[in-house]
């Protein structure tokens, strides 16, 4: 509308190949070490959902496992530092996503900071639970405990094998390919060509090209 | 502590630990 003839832009023509090939060009960026933005993080709305999400759900939950905890026979030292650890980590995560989302001088650090209390909530939780259950019951107890450990175990590795790892590496291949694609794609700038000849579409006579054309995957996720 | 709660209690504690660890490994899973 804009681009072809009686538009506001018809001084710039962008009806062949070779008009849009000085927009294609892509600057070369020198690899400087530093932080490069590679795409755009999720919006503020959405981040203030998965924290409400987050501090609500969690918090609860990782209180309630904190306490079960505290109620155990281990040393008071033991049971108040890890009583109250998931939760302290689970804030201190969210806290992150947001100071990593708020502070563009130090954002790449607390991002960074993130996997480290993700991985102290993770280890905690693990404590907390297997702690406060071995603690729970006695020598007939554990053994059913162990039992259900180990069947868990046996389930989780199953999984891993038969569902994720298939999964994971169907997606690592599906990144791999077709990154040629774009390049052949001559066919746009032809129908281009019939396009600009007279403003009127040529629907039904084009239909038989669009379908010879191949869909391509996107190159990467933001594609 | 624990060990002196009534069984029904602690089968009810120790089934929402496992819940909660369960939850939480396929959320990271995912």
């Amino acid at each position: 509308t804009c681009h072809s003839k009686g538009g506001e832009k018809e001084d710039v023509p962008l009806a062949t190949y070779e008009h849009l090939a000085p927009f294609l060009k892509v600057n070369a960026v020198a690899v400087t070490g530093d932080w490069v933005k590679v795409e755009e993080p999720i919006s503020t709305s959405k981040l203030t959902q998965s924290t409400h999400a987050h501090l609500l759900s969690f918090a609860v939950l990782f209180s309630l496992t904190g306490l079960i905890f505290a109620c155990s026979s281990y040393p008071s030292s033991v049971r108040c530092a890890l009583g109250p650890w998931v939760v302290v980590a689970v804030f201190a995560d969210v806290s992150l996503w947001w100071l990593a989302r708020l502070s563009d001088e130090w954002g790449p650090l607390f991002a960074r900071g993130v996997i480290v209390t993700g991985g102290l909530a993770g280890l905690g939780l693990a404590l907390q639970i297997t702690l406060s259950l071995f603690n729970m019951y006695g020598a007939k107890g554990k053994v059913v405990i162990a039992l259900l450990f180990l069947l868990g175990g046996a389930v989780g590795g199953l999984v891993i094998q038969s569902q994720i790892k298939p999964a994971l590496d169907a997606k690592a291949l599906a990144k791999q390919p077709e990154v040629k694609a774009p390049e052949g794609k001559q066919p746009d700038a032809k129908e281009a060509k019939t396009d600009t000849g007279k403003d009127e579409p040529k629907g039904k006579k084009d239909e038989p090209k669009g379908k010879g054309v191949a869909l391509h995957r996107p190159i990467h996720d933001f594609d | 502590t624990l060990r002196e709660l009534p069984l029904p209690v602690k089968v009810v504690a120790s089934v929402f630990l496992m819940a909660v660890g369960l939850g939480y490994t396929s959320a990271m899973v995912q």
